[in-house]
């Protein structure tokens, strides 16, 4: 018997840093 | 130790993760190409990419830390980031890449280039940010 295994899956925009400097007025 | 760092760092950088795309694709994170990247920022309600090039990676009085100053989207905004050396960033066209591979592919055994200046690496701000 395989017993299910629960695998993590990962959104593709955690890989990315958030770089979000303030925008100039 | 290295332990210790490898730690600090999340998990989905390790070989063989599963990466969820933004159409809903699986793929694993050493398979991620740029067009993946570039075709989920397009279809994400929130999301964008802007390019951040690197100006400057300077080794700081930490060790194991480094110091990497981008050049950010089109208004061209300095920011700089304190990284672990293994942090791996995704470079246009080349991958993963990091201040220092070897490490990054000794902890996470993610395939991984060297983090240079004038890469451009792939980062994300916040569509309609005022």
């Amino acid at each position: 018997n395989v017993e299910p295994r629960s695998v993590a899956v990962f959104p593709w925009h955690s890989l990315v840093p958030f770089l979000a400097p303030s925008q100039p007025d | 130790s290295s332990m210790a760092a490898a730690q600090t760092l999340p998990p989905y950088f390790t070989k063989g993760s599963i990466i969820q795309l933004a159409n809903g694709d699986l793929k694993k994170v050493e398979d991620l190409k740029t067009e993946d990247f570039i075709q989920s920022a397009d279809i994400s309600n929130d999301l964008k990419i802007d390019s951040s090039t690197v100006e400057r990676i300077e080794s700081t009085h930490s060790p194991g830390i480094a110091v990497v100053q981008f050049s950010v989207g089109e208004h061209r905004a300095q920011v700089s980031v304190e990284v672990l050396i293994e942090y791996p960033f995704f470079v246009f066209g080349q991958g993963w890449s990091s201040c220092s591979p070897e490490r990054t592919s000794q902890l996470f055994d993610l395939p991984c280039c060297k983090l240079s200046v004038g890469d451009v690496c792939i980062s994300l701000t916040l569509k309609n940010l005022k």
